[in-house]
């Protein structure tokens, strides 16, 4: 199964 | 106040077609430095960031540092209603509640202002770090576009692979499968043309093509394109857009569960 990820897995919110 | 004048206007217009399928509202932000905009798709997926900098513009004022919140489909109809010749001046008071879109035809013999009611909105910023990443591809924007295009007939997701022996866009669907393979390729006639592989180190990313195809609605804004990728951060496509800045595209990536 592939899952996707969103941003907030990788960048911080400021 | 702010006011700025932009003599190649269509540049507006192009970037406007580019993100409003992806994003409904956003703040542009309004600096000494020039215009910008940072805004997520609503599934968190994608992320827009668009710089004009000040020095690209004739003329550029801005006293004080604004926020404006804007519909972007609203602003592409305005848009829409200036010539692709035509100069587009931008207009806004401090604490004002409208924007001004101001178009002048390249002879000067018809002026239009367009005014649009500015929007409250809260977004969420995030804070992108500058990253070394493990491959960087650079190739025409036509090309690439194109790559998107005939992949998203067979498959919903594409996998991109940057070896030394090129860059594979690699797709799997009901009726089959594809695989598409560029080479670096330096020896054009123009710089532009070329496909350019900067690798530390292999790559595989797998993404959506939905959101690719979304993104290469800014091929019109740049002769090519390019592909920033590592194993643990978004994909980053980026549209330059001459002498003023760019259009970036962060693309977070699909995880085998």
């Amino acid at each position: 199964e592939i899952f996707q990820t969103s941003l907030e897995d990788f960048f911080t919110n400021k | 106040m702010l006011e700025f004048r932009l003599v190649q206007g269509s540049l507006l217009k192009k970037v406007m077609e580019a993100i409003k399928d992806l994003v409904t509202d956003a703040n542009f932000e309004c600096s000494s430095t020039g215009f910008s905009l940072q805004a997520m798709d609503s599934s968190h997926v994608a992320l827009v960031a668009l710089l004009l900098r000040s020095e690209g513009f004739e003329h550029y004022r801005c006293d004080r540092n604004l926020s404006m919140g804007m519909n972007l489909n609203n602003m592409s109809k305005m848009l829409k209603c200036a010539g692709n010749d035509d100069i587009i001046t931008i207009k806004a008071d401090d604490g004002g509640d409208i924007v001004t879109f101001m178009f002048e035809s390249p002879s000067q013999d018809k002026i239009s202002d367009f005014e649009m009611k500015l929007m409250d909105i809260s977004s969420e910023q995030l804070g992108i770090p500058e990253s070394e990443y493990q491959s960087i591809v650079r190739m025409p924007a036509a090309e690439f576009q194109r790559i998107c295009k005939d992949l998203s007939s067979i498959g919903d997701t594409v996998i991109i692979s940057v070896t030394k022996e090129g860059v594979k866009f690699s797709t799997r669907g009901d009726i089959g499968s594809a695989n598409i393979v560029c080479r670096q390729n330096t020896s054009v006639d123009k710089p532009e043309e070329a496909t350019v592989i900067e690798m530390k180190e292999p790559v595989s990313l797998t993404f959506a093509l939905r959101y690719m195809n979304s993104f290469t609605k800014a091929t019109p804004l740049s002769n090519s394109v390019s592909l920033s990728m590592s194993s643990d951060l978004p994909l980053v496509v980026e549209y330059k857009i001459a002498d003023m800045g760019y259009l970036r595209f962060y693309l977070a990536p699909k995880i085998e569960d």
